[in-house]
């Protein structure tokens, strides 16, 4: 049976909107909440671009300042060039050898393959390569590769993340105004100040963010 | 893939981070240490697969990695050995200096991806706290676009009395509500019978439980 007339639901509806909109009060906070986590890890990933660029300067100096040196090298060894060239003569098989050995051992497949493109490589290369660890060159700019890869995927990924944090903060924004016309006074008039400058809270049109 | 979570951020920003944390510990746990002792490593028995598979990709893709078993072999070793110095000094120096500058560029690479690391890391725990966060907030983003009805955003439209419970005749019937919070259809809740629909304990009950209704069907 109805328990209470019609005339009452409102004051019940009233008395419950009055709760919620203490909760969507909450809610905002707790978004303002993200919003602020965001801009305080948007200002250290600042600072952590700022660090890595210098180190990256340096990384490209060293690695600039070594090609040099190996040039130079390079351009000396002649000088040594029938000792090595013999050395290397004999070192190439036992090279190919123990590579294709340890690669039949570990690996399942490309044996073939392998073999040809390292008989390849040996052949291209110089006993120079050895004399001067010339692999930890090779090393470096490999690894400065995957470095730059693994750079630009954590690079779009913060940059998704800083794109949802604004989304639900705007979206967020978008209750103040006409349907929450009590955030326009204190207290929550005063964390709404903080974000939203005058001019926009006159308009109060959402701002969309760019896509990146 | 990224792109889903342009239309859905809901789906959670540690999702973002995790996959790239795991697959850098992987590569880091299995690729490195493989390279560094390559024989001594490969005849033990605490191999893994994991770590056989990188190298094998490693020298597949690259065959200049088979130098770094030059040691292995006497006459490689030999090469190493050359002392050009004897007839020309200038060569000795020179090489110092390439070592030098090899060990720098060396510590500067290992300093970056110590970076890389410490940031990817910090990202993890941020969009972790960030998920909480928007499990227990994020719903309010859903509301942008409502308008707010003159009595509010709970619209109550029937309080009725449950059938008496048989069983105990004696207890006060539970409360039916049926309500409207936001945009949502309507939902039929219950209020224990002790519980008078003039007590302002009733629609607290009411709007909480709707609440916490319309936050698990709009939080993923």
């Amino acid at each position: 049976q109805g328990l209470v007339p019609p005339n009452e639901l409102k004051q019940l509806s009233a008395a419950g909107s009055k709760y919620i909109d203490a909760e969507v009060e909450n809610a905002i906070n707790g978004v303002k909440q993200m919003k602020t986590l965001m801009d305080k890890t948007s200002k250290e990933h600042q600072a952590m671009l700022h660090t890595l660029e210098e180190t990256k300067k340096k990384k490209e100096e060293a690695v600039k300042l070594a090609l040099e040196k190996e040039k130079q090298l390079a351009e000396k060894q002649e000088v040594c060039n029938e000792t090595m060239l013999s050395l290397w003569e004999e070192c190439k098989p036992c090279l190919k050898h123990t590579c294709m050995r340890v690669y039949s051992k570990m690996c399942h497949s490309g044996s073939g393959l392998v073999g040809r493109q390292l008989e390849e490589f040996l052949n291209r290369s110089s006993p120079f390569s050895i004399w001067v660890n010339g692999e930890r060159i090779d090393d470096l700019l490999d690894r400065e590769q995957r470095q730059e890869r693994r750079f630009e995927d954590l690079e779009e990924r913060f940059g998704l993340m800083e794109d949802g944090v604004e989304d639900i903060f705007q979206d967020s924004t978008q209750l103040y105004g006409p349907t929450f016309p009590f955030f326009r006074t204190p207290p929550f008039g005063g964390f709404r100040e903080a974000f939203v400058p005058p001019v926009q809270r006159v308009h109060l049109v959402p701002r969309r963010r760019l896509s990146r | 893939e990224l792109h889903p979570f342009f239309q859905h951020p809901m789906h959670g920003f540690h999702r973002l981070f995790q996959p790239l944390f795991e697959m850098t510990q992987h590569m880091l746990d299995g690729g490195h240490g493989a390279w560094e002792h390559p024989l001594g490593g490969f005849a033990t028995e605490s191999r893994n697969f994991s770590t056989d598979r990188m190298v094998c990709r490693e020298i597949r893709r690259n065959s200049a990695g088979c130098l770094r078993m030059r040691d292995e072999c006497e006459k490689c070793r030999e090469i190493l050995a050359v002392d050009c110095s004897q007839t020309d000094p200038v060569q000795s120096q020179l090489r110092e200096q390439f070592e030098d500058a090899l060990r720098l560029a060396e510590r500067f690479t290992r300093r970056y991806d110590d970076l890389l690391s410490a940031f990817q890391a910090e990202m993890l725990n941020t969009s972790s706290l960030l998920d909480q966060l928007n499990r227990q907030f994020g719903w309010v983003s859903r509301l942008g676009n409502l308008t707010q009805g003159n009595d509010g955003f709970l619209q109550v439209t029937t309080v009725f009395s449950k059938t008496p419970n048989l069983e105990d005749p004696s207890a006060p019937a539970d409360t039916q509500v049926t309500v409207q919070l936001f945009d949502s259809e309507p939902l039929s809740l219950t209020v224990p019978g002790d519980i008078s629909w003039d007590d302002p304990r009733f629609m607290e009950i009411v709007a909480e439980q709707a609440l916490q209704h319309y936050k698990q069907n709009n939080t993923i």
